[in-house]
Formats: structure tokens, C-alpha cells, sequence
């Protein structure tokens, strides 16, 4: 059974797709096979691996899609193999917004992710899910999926005044869907010549003792020209200060493992 | 007649609601009276100008909602002060979530916003419609409302290979609903320290020559703290770089006004 990690913030623009390649590839890097899905019609993901979005026949959209039952035999070609060895990525297309959108209409669609997701489990130790900036139908699908949700928290005032409210929706996903569900926040983009950076960090630490991550990632050059190069941050930059704390991060969420 | 200025980008965190606010805030310092619209059930805008989003009675979900005719008389007082002579706001709050999904299976709700706008019209020289990371039907009812979109658009690599998709959605929208749309990218976040960012500049203004703006607003720490103060930048720190980008967007913008 695999572990199945969201990454989820409604703000935008926070490292929830840098945080689920980056942790992924350190993941993959300490010997565990894993796979990412790109639950984004927007795709960034799935770019960031090097692939060529509208090029894609299948994607996670044919995988969702209700009438995608006749696409049963295709599901094992809709896995990718990215640059990193055990890391592996089921890609987005923008195709997937019309399927949300469909789906979401539909009774008990909350629970289709994890349905599907269960074909993938015997294969990887970890399955990543990367989501839109939004509390939408895709979103809601990962957090009944998954075992823990890892929400990206940048530094900054309004990234931090959400919290409150992201906390209540994934309380309210625990009672009704997924009383597993393991609630953490990554501080991410630190900054620490900052006031802001450095006053967020104190509030987050002091207001979600029971969520904040010991890991903090901080604001490091190569976490922006990774997503160019078709590699994730251990290969483009193996020795820089990001890719040393996202593998702080891999080896923090190994010590949480349910049952590990 | 108003001017309405959309800001819109489905990519997240790349400065939307910070140029809302900012554009405004100069806009009314420059003797225009103006309103900037919150239609982000997020609400950030609405937190910006200080704002206690729980306990708004009356928001921009009521001013939207289908349901809401009979909220016909309250409709001036959804209205409210800014910090900022001139400066008004139409707040949201998160029933805006739940107004969209309902209006968006109406047939013809595209044009709900610029309709309910015609009764602020009067009332103001320009409306500013700040938007969530997303292409649904908020942000289509803005586009079809506005007559100019500003997308800022983030000087980093995911930012910048979304635009011909974005632009190719806004092309959409000029040809089925609003030929007169007129389309606008403004760098920001611009870091002139870092490769990448000055990378990603150089290629904006040689791909998009038409839509590609001459300001460009750089990394200011100031942007950041402005959020936590109820007060927009140029109250906060009304001689920065940032302020002093965003007059000359102003400017900029008032030199493009159609039939000014
Ligand atoms: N620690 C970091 N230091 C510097 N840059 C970073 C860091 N983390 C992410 N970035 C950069 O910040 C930008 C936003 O990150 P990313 O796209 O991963 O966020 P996101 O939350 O997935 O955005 P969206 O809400 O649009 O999906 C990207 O350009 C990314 O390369
Ligand atoms: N030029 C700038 N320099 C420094 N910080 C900035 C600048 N512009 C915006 N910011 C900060 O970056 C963060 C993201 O900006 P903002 O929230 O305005 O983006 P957005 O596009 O509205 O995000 P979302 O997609 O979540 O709605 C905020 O903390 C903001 O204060
Ligand atoms: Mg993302
Ligand atoms: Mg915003």
C-alpha cells in the first residue's frame, strides 16, 4: 500500500508544485519508488518533468474521467518515466478542467481519485498529488485520496491569514470522508533578511504547533530555474541549500510514516 | 462610464490582488475616483483594505447571486470606504464559491457581472476587478465586464509559458463575447539579480511586443508588508520603488484609455 501525500494551499504561487517534485525526487533519491500526479489542468507539473503538455494522448483526465471506463487497458500507459531513477509522473493536461467540471455533478464523486489510485498502489511506495490553487472538486478528490496533506505555507501575510480556514476545510474532509487524514504545514520561500519572513515563521510556530514541519524551505535561486531544465532541484543543483532542505523534508515525513 | 480594468492570471501568487490594490490606490491619489472589486471567494482584497471578511453582512456574492434581486436596495451599501481618499471597495467574502458554481450552470451568465456593474457605472471613473488563479466563471464574467485585462505575470519560467494559452483563452472571449477587450501583460516580481529573472523579461517583451507593457514592477519588500496594514502602498510607503512603478502604471494605463 502506498503512502499517499496532498499537496494542497489555495493560495497561489506558494511551492505546492515545487514541493511535490522536489520532495518526490529526494523521496526517489533515498531508494522509495514514487510516482507524482498532476492534479493541475494548468500542468506545471507535468512541464516541469519536460513534457509536452498538448502532445499527451492520455493523462490523469482520461484516468478520471467517468466515461473514461473503456480507457480500463490504457491506464498503464498513461505513467511516465521523468529524469530521476524510481521517480515516475502521471501528467496533467488541460482537458482536466472540463472533466472536473463533469464530474463534480455527479454523487459521490469525492472518492473517485482514491478508487482509481488503488490500481497504482501495489506499484510505488509513495504517490505525491499536486493541486490547483483552489478548494475545487480536484482538490477535494486528493484530500479523500491521500493519508497526509502537506500544505506549502509561503512567509508572507496572506498566505498565513488562510490558514485558519484551510484548517477547518481539512477538519471538515477528516469528519466526513477521511478520518485518517494528517494535517502539516511547510514554511516555504523563507527569507530570513525579511520582517515579514521572519514575523510569519514566529506566528505560524507559535499559532499550529501541532502542524508546523521542522522544516523550513527557504528562498533559494535554483528552486526558480529548476522548472526550465526538465530536471527536478537533486539533479539540477544536487548540492544547493533547497535541495538539502527538501531532503530534510523527505527524511522528516519518513519518520511520520502511519504504519511505516 | 466607468473604465474596467480586469486583473487577471491563472498562475498563483504572481501579484493580482497586489496589483489591484496598488493600481487603485494611485489611480485615486491621481484624482480618479475609483472602485476595485474583490471577486476571489479567498477574498484577499478584502483583508487588504482591513476588512473583517466573516463579518461582512452584504458582499459581491450578493450582488452576483441570481437569487439576490431581492437585495436590489441594499446594493449601495455593499460598498465601502478605503483608507484612500477616492478609493472604494466591493468586498467578497467565501459565499462566492458556492454563487459561482450556482450561476455558472445559467445559460447567458457571462454577462451577470458587467450587468450588475452598470448600476456603479455612474459612480466612477474606473473599476478594478481583482480575480482568483483560475479561468472559471468568475474570471469569465470579468473579462467580458472589462474593457482592458492586465495580467501581471510573474518573471519566472511557469508564469511565462502559460501566457499563449492564456492569451489564446482571452482571444476566446474577445471573439464570443467582447471584441473591444484590450489585452495587457505587466512584468513583476522582477529581480533584476537573477538569470532567470532577466531571462524571462527579455522574452516577454520579444514575444509579446503588443502586449508586453513598458513598467515593469520589481521585487520590493514593501509589496509585502503593505498586506498586513489595511493601508495600500502608496499610503504605506508612499515614496518606494514599488509606489513609484505603480504611478507609472497608472500613468501608462491613462495614456492607453480608449476615447479618453
Ligand atoms: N524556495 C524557493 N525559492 C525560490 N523560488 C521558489 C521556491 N519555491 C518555489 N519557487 C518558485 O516560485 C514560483 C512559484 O512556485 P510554484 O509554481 O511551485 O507554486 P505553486 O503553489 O505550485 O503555484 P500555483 O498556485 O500557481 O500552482 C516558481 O517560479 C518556483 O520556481
Ligand atoms: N513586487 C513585489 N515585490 C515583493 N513582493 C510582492 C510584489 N508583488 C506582490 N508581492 C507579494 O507576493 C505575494 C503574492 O502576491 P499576491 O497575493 O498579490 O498575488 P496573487 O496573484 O493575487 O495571488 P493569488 O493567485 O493567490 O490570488 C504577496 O505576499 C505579495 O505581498
Ligand atoms: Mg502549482
Ligand atoms: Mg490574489
Amino acid at each position: 500500500m502506498a503512502h499517499i501525500i496532498a499537496i494542497s494551499n489555495s493560495k497561489g504561487g506558494v511551492g505546492k508544485t515545487t514541493t511535490c517534485f522536489s520532495l518526490g525526487a529526494c523521496l526517489a533519491e533515498a531508494g522509495r519508488r514514487t510516482l507524482v500526479v498532476d492534479l493541475d489542468p494548468e500542468a506545471d507539473l507535468t512541464v516541469a518533468a519536460g513534457l509536452d503538455v498538448e502532445a499527451l494522448t492520455w493523462s490523469v483526465a482520461d484516468v478520471l474521467d467517468v466515461d473514461g471506463e473503456k480507457a480500463g487497458g490504457q491506464r498503464r500507459s498513461v505513467v511516465y518515466a521523468t529524469a530521476v531513477d524510481r521517480l515516475y509522473l502521471l501528467p496533467s493536461n488541460p482537458r482536466l478542467a472540463e472533466v472536473e467540471r463533469r464530474l463534480s455533478e455527479r454523487p459521490n464523486y469525492e472518492r473517485r481519485l482514491a478508487r482509481e489510485l488503488a490500481s497504482f498502489n501495489s506499484m510505488y511506495e509513495f504517490v505525491l498529488l499536486d493541486t490547483p490553487p483552489a478548494l475545487g472538486g480536484l482538490t477535494l478528490m486528493a484530500l479523500v485520496a491521500a493519508s497526509y496533506v502537506v500544505t506549502p505555507v509561503q512567509c508572507e501575510y496572506y498566505s498565513a491569514r488562510r490558514l485558519t480556514r484551510i484548517l477547518n476545510v481539512f477538519r471538515a474532509v477528516q469528519g466526513r470522508f477521511n478520518p485518517k487524514l494528517a494535517i502539516y504545514f511547510l514554511p516555504t520561500l523563507y527569507d530570513q533578511r525579511t520582517r515579514i519572513s521572519r514575523g510569519v515563521l514566529t506566528q505560524l510556530q507559535q499559532s499550529f504547533p501541532d502542524q508546523v514541519l521542522e522544516t523550513v524551505i527557504g528562498v533559494d535561486t535554483r528552486l526558480r530555474e529548476y522548472a526550465a531544465t526538465a530536471e527536478p532541484i537533486t539533479l539540477y543543483a544536487p548540492s544547493s541549500r533547497g535541495t538539502e532542505q527538501y531532503r530534510q523534508l523527505a527524511r522528516e515525513m519518513l519518520g511520520k510514516l502511519q504504519g511505516a
